[in-house]
C-alpha cells in the first residue's frame, strides 16, 4: 500500500494543505455506519420479575447505522445486498436501501415460574445480538 | 415477490391465539389441518409474552401458585451453575439438556409408620401434574429430589441407608395402587455434605411420559436407617430428621426452534444428523457428569 500511496502522491498534482485533509478524510472511519449498540434492560422495568426469576438483567443489544454503498467483505453481506443497493441507486429508489440488522446471536438462559407454580430453566436461541450486517 | 417472511410466522402465531371462529377467515395456506395443530407446542411463557405485544397483558396469566421456597432455591443454584451472570449458557457444561423442569407434588397422603422398629418410614402418595411438558420436550433424565431438614450442625455428618420403592397408581382402581411400575434401590450418603438427594427414577418415568401420561400418581415408600454400615447401624433416631415430600426434576431436550441447541452441534462438530441421533438416545448421560453424585442411584 505504501508503494501505491507513493505513486499516488507522485501522480497527484501539487496539493495545498487543504486538499491534503480532503485526501486523508477518505481514510477516516465513517461516523454513523452500521454497528452494534448496547442496550440493557431489567425485567422489573417490564413488570415481569414476578415470574422471571433469572437473569435479573438482559442485554439484547441492537443494530443501527448507515449501510455504506460498497458493502463487500467488511460486513459479510451477501452479494444480494450490493444488488439491492444498485437497484435503489440506479433503477428504483422506492426499493429500500439495505438495512443494518443483526447477523449473529447468542442464547439466553431463563428461569421462570410457570402458571401452575412449577419452575422451568430453559435455554433460548438467538436472544442477544452479537454482530451486525447490512442486507 | 410478496413473501412476507416472518410476517407469515406472526400470522401463524396470531392464528394460535385467535378465537376459534377466526380461523376460517385466515388464508387456507395458513390454516393448519386439525391434527397438525396439536403438533404446535404452546409457546413458552417468555415467547408468549414477547409475541403477544397487544393490549392484553400477560398479567392476566401471572402464576397463581407460588413455588416451594426450597424448590426455588434449588433451581436458582442450578441456574448459577448453568449460566453466566449475563444469563448466557456456560460453554463447558457439555450437557445435552436445554430445559429443566421442577414440579412439586400437588397431592399428598402421608402414612408414617412410627411403630416400625427399623428407622423411619416415609410413605407418601404423590401426584405430579406434568401438563407444562410440551410434545417437543423429550425426557432425558428424571429425578426425585429429596431435601433433608435436619437439626444436625453442618460440621458433623450423618450417614443414611435408605430404600425407596415406587408404585404407580392405576387410575382404574382408585382404592389401592396397582403395581404396574415398581423401583427399589438403596442409597448411602452423608447429610453433612448435601442437603439435597437426587434419586434417579428415569427408568420408572420414561415409559409413562413416552405414552403422553401427564398426571403421574405414585406411592413412594422411603425407609431410612441412620448410621454407618461399616461400624454399626444405630436404630434409634438421635436427631430429628424430617423428610419433605420430594419434588420431581425432569431434564429435557427441547427440539423446538426457539430452544437453544448450540452445544450439541458444537460438541459433536457435525451437522444435525448426528445431533438427531444423539437426541434420540437417552443412553447418553444428559448431565455429562463423570459418575459423581449418587452413583448408586445412577446404577439402579
Amino acid at each position: 500500500s505504501r508503494q501505491r500511496r507513493n505513486e499516488n502522491l507522485k501522480a497527484a498534482p501539487a496539493t495545498s494543505p487543504y486538499n491534503l485533509s480532503e485526501y486523508f478524510k477518505q481514510f477516516v472511519f465513517p461516523q454513523n455506519e452500521c454497528e452494534l449498540h448496547n442496550f440493557r434492560l431489567s425485567f422489573s422495568q417490564l413488570k415481569w420479575d414476578k415470574w422471571i426469576i433469572a437473569p435479573h438483567r438482559y442485554s439484547p443489544q441492537y443494530c443501527q447505522g448507515d449501510c455504506p454503498r460498497a458493502m463487500g467483505h467488511r460486513y459479510g453481506s451477501p452479494v444480494h445486498t450490493m444488488v439491492q443497493n444498485l437497484i435503489y441507486e440506479k433503477l428504483d429508489p422506492s426499493v429500500p436501501k439495505p438495512s443494518c440488522v443483526p447477523a449473529e446471536y447468542s442464547p439466553l438462559s431463563v428461569l421462570t415460574i410457570e402458571p401452575d407454580g412449577s419452575i422451568v430453566y430453559k435455554e433460548y436461541e438467538d436472544m442477544i445480538a452479537t454482530k451486525c450486517t447490512c442486507r | 415477490p410478496h413473501s412476507r417472511g416472518h410476517g407469515g410466522l406472526d400470522k401463524a402465531l396470531a392464528f394460535l391465539e385467535a378465537p376459534e371462529g377466526a380461523a376460517s377467515e385466515l388464508n387456507p395456506v395458513l390454516r393448519l389441518p386439525q391434527g397438525d395443530r396439536q403438533g404446535f407446542a404452546p409457546l413458552p411463557p417468555l415467547l408468549k409474552v414477547l409475541s403477544d405485544q397487544g393490549p392484553r397483558s400477560w398479567d392476566s396469566e401471572v402464576p397463581r401458585l407460588q413455588p416451594d421456597s426450597r424448590a426455588l432455591r434449588y433451581m436458582k443454584r442450578l441456574y448459577k451453575m448453568s449460566a453466566t451472570k449475563e444469563g448466557i449458557p456456560k460453554a463447558h457444561k457439555g450437557h445435552l439438556y436445554n430445559t429443566v423442569r421442577l414440579f412439586t407434588p400437588c397431592l399428598e397422603c402421608r402414612h408414617l409408620h412410627r411403630d416400625l422398629v427399623k428407622g423411619d418410614v416415609h410413605s407418601v402418595d404423590l401426584l405430579f401434574n406434568l401438563d407444562r411438558v410440551t410434545a417437543l420436550e423429550h425426557l432425558l433424565k428424571s429425578v426425585l429430589l429429596y431435601s433433608f431438614d435436619t437439626s444436625v450442625p453442618t460440621s458433623s455428618s450423618i450417614t443414611f441407608i435408605c430404600h425407596l420403592s415406587i408404585k404407580e397408581h392405576d387410575s382404574a382402581s382408585q382404592v389401592c395402587p396397582s403395581i404396574s411400575h415398581s423401583l427399589a434401590f438403596s442409597l448411602h450418603f452423608e447429610v453433612r455434605k448435601r442437603k439435597w438427594v437426587e434419586i434417579d427414577v428415569t427408568s420408572f418415568l420414561q415409559p409413562l411420559i413416552a405414552t403422553n401420561r401427564r398426571n403421574i400418581h405414585m406411592a413412594v415408600n422411603f425407609t431410612c436407617l441412620m448410621g454407618d454400615p461399616q461400624r454399626s447401624t444405630k436404630l434409634e433416631n438421635p436427631v430429628n430428621v424430617t423428610l419433605v415430600p420430594p419434588s420431581l426434576l425432569l431434564y429435557l431436550n427441547d427440539t423446538s426452534e426457539q430452544a437453544y441447541h448450540g452445544w450439541n452441534s458444537l460438541r459433536h462438530g457435525t451437522k444435525s444428523l448426528v445431533r438427531d441421533r444423539q437426541r434420540n438416545s437417552p443412553l447418553v448421560d444428559p448431565l455429562g457428569d463423570t459418575g459423581k453424585g449418587n452413583s448408586q442411584g445412577k446404577r439402579a
